[in-house]
């Protein structure tokens, strides 16, 4: 079972 | 006030075509750089950016930074009312709560304009910082929207592994599986025909299948498409906009539980 990673775990807020 | 007016109004276009069925509503950034965009899937999952740069208009008036919220489809169905060979200019007023598109035909016999509503779009801007690549894989856009239209019939999700034999992209599902690997190829007539994989390190990254065919449909901006991947980031898939900027999109990867 793979889990989908959200592109907010790597970018911050700017 | 704004007032921009773009001499090649297709290239708006086909930005839109591409964009429009990833994210529903999104901010168009104005400032003296250029008209930009960012805005994230539904799900959080992808990430578009959109640079077109002042000077790739021929006519570019900002007088002060301003963010234009806009429903891409509503955007998008406009556009269509524009011919090919048209030029398009978007002019604002200050405080307006709608933007104008004007098309002029190439020989500036029919002249028209769409008067579209904005809106509000409570929307998250991320920092992306720039980075170092594992592997960079520079091929045909065509290529790689055939790639990714074909293992989509197989299975869900792309394994993508770059080494120094290439680029291979794989799946599997109930059917079967599949792998398809390109190696670099600089032999050819056409530079843009080309395959090129610059390899720091080893990489191999697992995606959802479904957003890399939304992001092929940048296809018809760029002959080429650079993918670009590191093992704690994001992959950024790039379609160049020529003279003008580019459409990047960003999509997180799915690991093993």
């Amino acid at each position: 079972q793979s889990l989908q990673l959200s592109i907010t775990e790597f970018y911050r807020s700017s | 006030m704004l007032e921009l007016r773009l001499v090649q109004g297709s290239l708006l276009k086909k930005v839109l075509e591409a964009i429009k069925d990833l994210v529903t509503d999104a901010n168009f950034d104005c400032s003296a750089t250029g008209f930009s965009l960012q805005a994230m899937d539904s799900s959080h999952v992808a990430l578009v950016s959109l640079l077109l740069r002042s000077e790739g208009f021929e006519h570019y008036r900002c007088d002060r930074n301003i963010s234009m919220g806009m429903n891409l489809n509503n955007m998008a169905k406009m556009l269509k009312c524009a011919g090919n060979d048209d030029i398009i200019t978007l002019k604002a007023d200050d405080g307006s709560d709608t933007v104008t598109f004007m098309f002029e035909s190439p020989t500036q016999d029919k002249i028209s304009d769409f008067e579209m509503k904005l809106m509000d779009v409570d929307s998250e801007h991320l920092g992306i910082p720039e980075a170092e690549y594992h592997a960079i894989v520079r091929m045909p856009s065509t290529e790689f929207a055939r790639i990714c239209k074909d293992l989509s019939s197989i299975g869900d999700t792309v394994v993508i592994s770059v080494t120094k034999e290439g680029v291979k992209f794989s799946t599997s599902g109930d059917i079967g599986t599949a792998n398809v690997v390109c190696r670099q190829n600089t032999t050819v007539d056409k530079p843009e025909d080309a395959t090129i994989v610059e390899m720091n390190e080893p990489v191999s990254l697992t995606f959802a299948l479904r957003y890399f065919n939304s992001f092929t449909k940048g296809t018809p901006l760029s002959n080429t498409v650079t993918i670009s991947l590191s093992s704690e980031l994001p992959v950024v898939v790039e379609y160049k906009i020529a003279e003008m900027g580019h459409l990047r999109f960003y999509l997180a990867p799915k690991i093993e539980e």
